[in-house]
């Protein structure tokens, strides 16, 4: 072990009785840096190559052959900021005749503590058209819906663009605005509806056929906003 | 910037290194799969007061001050990190989103006497 500490008055310590006392400063550390309170409990793992293909989706990292992940550091900014990658809860709910993919993503925010949304997207993977004779371009539509019901009159359109369904592929949806509008509000659910209509059949839908690396997800990239600095500015 | 060895006597840096699969933490942590957290320790006599590198420091200027005009001071040099760097990690949060944030200053590269 180390001896005695001359400046901090600390006795000399076993070495495992130091290296213990290591590590709990060690998590401790780690835990107030991250503003957590304790360690997260992870009940629901996500399915690995989803995560590996929402984190090169964010592209911070590379992945090396054994799987592990390599990560890059963002640009340096003042603040400390954060990259959020977010795994909806799914269904499948009836709008009316068409059938929508409805996600669902949980938020929890410090109270006190207000997050400015720097830009955020949705990540959605649509199905190849399997109709030969249908044009190639289709329009898909994003609605943020008010609650749990799922009727027209409570939902409200985000975002419409047309998509490329000659192939199965990922498409993207900014959200910034919504996102922020949302978080502001101080709420804890966010609940959007995709719908990519093609007859009878909904392009996005997500269901058990997909391998789990097409689920859908939000990536955000966030800011703690620091509220205090306002009023400073007010008194100047 | 001295690196420890078993016997610390000048100030130093001792490395630190944790992987979260020993303390179980690998569950939430994704990324890295360690931390460094290195720290300084051992002695600052006055003669190395300022050195190495942060001489341009408020304290080492006083200290320096104080010692060229023979003034002796009661208090005694700090071994303090003199180079830091963030650490990026990709991690759980309690609502199994996952966050990816460089933590500034969590990695100490070297160690000096104010």
């Amino acid at each position: 072990g180390s001896p005695a500490c001359a400046s901090c008055g600390l006795p000399a310590m076993e070495k495992d009785a130091e290296q213990k006392m290591m590590i709990e400063i060690a998590k401790q550390h780690l835990l107030e840096k991250l503003h957590l309170k304790e360690r997260p409990n992870i009940t629901q793992t996500v399915p690995k190559v989803a995560l590996l293909t929402a984190l090169r989706k964010l592209h911070s990292g590379r992945v090396r052959q054994d799987g592990t992940l390599e990560l890059e550091n963002s640009l340096p900014t003042k603040d400390q900021g954060y990259e959020i990658v977010s795994f909806a809860d799914i269904s499948d709910s009836d709008s009316g005749d068409k059938a929508s993919l409805s996600l669902t993503f949980q938020f929890l925010q410090e109270r006190g503590k207000s997050i400015q949304v720097l830009q955020s997207s949705l990540w959605i993977y649509a199905k190849l058209s399997e109709d030969p004779h249908r044009s190639s371009r289709l329009l898909a539509r994003v609605f943020l819906s008010a609650d749990e019901e799922t009727s027209d009159s409570n939902r409200t359109l985000v975002i419409e663009k047309m998509i490329e369904v000659k192939e199965s592929n990922w498409h993207t949806f900014p959200i910034t605005h919504t996102l922020q509008t949302f978080l502001d509000g101080g709420q804890r659910r966010l609940r959007l509806e995709v719908s990519c209509e093609e007859g009878e059949r909904n392009l996005c839908s997500f269901n058990g056929s997909l391998t789990k690396a097409n689920q859908p997800f939000m990536v955000a990239q966030v800011r703690l906003r620091d509220n205090h600095s306002k009023h400073l500015i007010r008194k100047r | 910037s001295l690196r420890c060895g078993d016997e610390v006597t000048v100030c130093c840096k001792r490395d630190f290194y944790i992987k979260f699969k020993d303390i179980q933490w690998d569950e939430w942590i994704i990324a890295p799969e360690g931390y460094h957290m290195n720290y300084c320790m051992g002695q600052c006599p006055q003669h190395l007061a300022g050195s190495p590198g942060i001489a341009s420091s408020f304290h080492a200027t006083v200290f320096n001050q104080l010692k060229v005009n023979g003034i002796n001071t009661a208090t005694a040099s700090c071994c303090i990190p003199t180079e830091r760097r963030p650490l990026s990690m990709v991690y759980f949060n309690s609502q199994h989103s996952i966050v990816k944030t460089d933590v500034p200053d969590m990695i100490v590269e070297s160690c000096g006497c104010t």
